[in-house]
C-alpha cells in the first residue's frame, strides 16, 4: 500500500548511536514511515533513511494530536524477557522473567509498569504478554 | 540491519521534557 509519511520536529540534539540510525538537530523536521512499539521510528528523509528515538520527536500539528493510549490502572500482565538495571530514578531494575504489570504504553517505548508497591519505567522491547509464546 | 529496529531501548526523552510532562 503507499507508504503515508508523518512529520515530527525534532525537539533536541540526538547523535546516533549505530549505522542504521540517524544523527538530528533540534528544530529540524523529519518524515516517518514506520512506528515501531519499542520507540524506534524509521525516518525517510530526501537522502537520509534510518531508525530515530521517538522520545526526540513531537508532532508537527501541536502537542494535542497524540495516538498515545490512556494509561490503564487496572494493569495488563507481562513478563520480562530481559533484565534491565534502573540508570534513572523514575526506572525500575528487573531480573528476566519477571511478572508485572503495564500501566501506561508510551510511544517513546519506556512503559509505566507497576511490580508489587514499585512503578517506574521500563524498556518495552524487554516485555512480552504474559501467557504469550515467545516468538523462535 | 536496516529493516529492523536496534535491539537496544532507546534513549529517555531530554530531562527537559521529563520535568516538563510531570
Amino acid at each position: 500500500g503507499p507508504i503515508i509519511l508523518q512529520t515530527y520536529r525534532v525537539i533536541a540534539d540526538y547523535n546516533k548511536g549505530s549505522k542504521y540510525q540517524l544523527n538530528l538537530k533540534e528544530g529540524e523536521q523529519v518524515d516517518i514511515v514506520e512506528k515501531s512499539t519499542n520507540g524506534w521510528w524509521f525516518c525517510q528523509c530526501e537522502s537520509r533513511r534510518g531508525w530515530v528515538p521517538a522520545s526526540y520527536l513531537e508532532p508537527l500539528e501541536g502537542p494535542d494530536e497524540t495516538e498515545e493510549q490512556e494509561p490503564n490502572y487496572a494493569g495488563e500482565l507481562f513478563v520480562t524477557t530481559k533484565a534491565y538495571t534502573a540508570e534513572q530514578d523514575d526506572e525500575l531494575t528487573l531480573q528476566e522473567g519477571e511478572t508485572i504489570e503495564v500501566i501506561h504504553k508510551l510511544l517513546e517505548g519506556w512503559w509505566v509498569i507497576r511490580k508489587g508497591e514499585q512503578t517506574g519505567h521500563y524498556p518495552s522491547m524487554f516485555l512480552r504478554k504474559s501467557g504469550e509464546i515467545r516468538a523462535a | 540491519s536496516m529493516k529492523e529496529p536496534p535491539s537496544n531501548p532507546p534513549p529517555r526523552p531530554p530531562a527537559e521534557l521529563r520535568r516538563k510532562r510531570q
